[in-house]
């Protein structure tokens, strides 16, 4: 009974809210986003999807040390706020559009919050696959990119670590995901050996047989769809 | 046709079960 009209959404995160205010407003807001028909999301989405992006990218760039819990919780939901956006065409042509929107997703995919990185690589897999837009593999590649210069790190280096360190499953899934979409979406034989190829260097080769071991049925498949296209690379070349 | 509903929804499904990877 409390939830805001699009634009009183609108209003509230251009002012300025932040920490607990903040978050209950993204809470509200996502649950809008999921439960209004597309025409609310149109009506939200004109000014509030670049409200949501340049919310995420100060949040990611804020050094309020002190409130770095509240500030990884509101940035999490952000990011599931832009999954209930995209959610229909309009969403997620609109997130296509959008370059700073892949690059904050990139930036997103940092161990240092496991639950935020899995649903940001689930939510990069997805755009990776999408048929609409050729160029979003390149991109997404892009992005990945920035952000390991940034950190000085390799690019795939944050998404192999989520691999090994952490214990949640979900985290494991959605890494396997988002190798098995960037793998898939190329049609040249010699790059798919490049990137897996790299993968493999960057940490992958040693974790393989511990993902098997776990023997859970969600990481089962993504390791077999790995495995099978390895195999039909090794064949074709 | 923007009106298309649960487009992230199919696609995450389909990533999570592999039908996504097998079409390609």
């Amino acid at each position: 009974d409390n939830a805001l009209s699009s634009q009183e959404y609108i209003y509230e995160l251009r002012s300025g809210i932040q920490d607990e205010r903040l978050l209950n407003c993204l809470e509200s807001l996502r649950v809008s986003l999921k439960s209004n028909p597309v025409s609310w999301v149109e009506s939200f989405g004109h000014e509030g999807m670049g409200l949501l992006l340049h919310l995420l990218k100060n949040l990611q760039t804020s050094c309020r040390s002190r409130h770095e819990s509240m500030n990884k919780r509101n940035q999490h939901e952000i990011i599931r706020c832009l999954k209930a956006f995209m959610n229909n065409k309009y969403g997620l042509m609109r997130m296509l559009g959008e370059e700073l929107g892949i690059l904050l997703l990139a930036r997103a995919v940092h161990p240092s919050y496991p639950p935020m990185m899995a649903d940001a690589l689930k939510l990069l897999s997805a755009l990776c696959i999408v048929e609409e837009d050729e160029s979003i593999h390149e991109r997404i590649l892009e992005a990945l990119t920035q952000c390991a210069e940034d950190d000085s790190r390799e690019r795939f280096g944050y998404i192999v670590e989520g691999l090994a360190l952490w214990q949640s499953i979900h985290l494991k899934v959605g890494c396997m995901q988002l190798i098995n979409a960037l793998l898939t979406s190329v049609d040249e034989l010699d790059f798919r050996l490049h990137l897996r190829s790299e993968f493999m260097r960057c940490g992958l080769a040693d974790t393989l047989q511990e993902l098997k071991d776990l023997q859970n049925d969600e990481l089962d498949v993504q390791l077999r769809v790995f495995e099978e296209n390895r195999e039909d690379d090794f064949v074709e070349l | 046709d923007t009106e298309e509903t649960g487009v992230m929804d199919t696609l995450l499904e389909a990533l999570q079960s592999g039908a996504a990877f097998r079409e390609r």
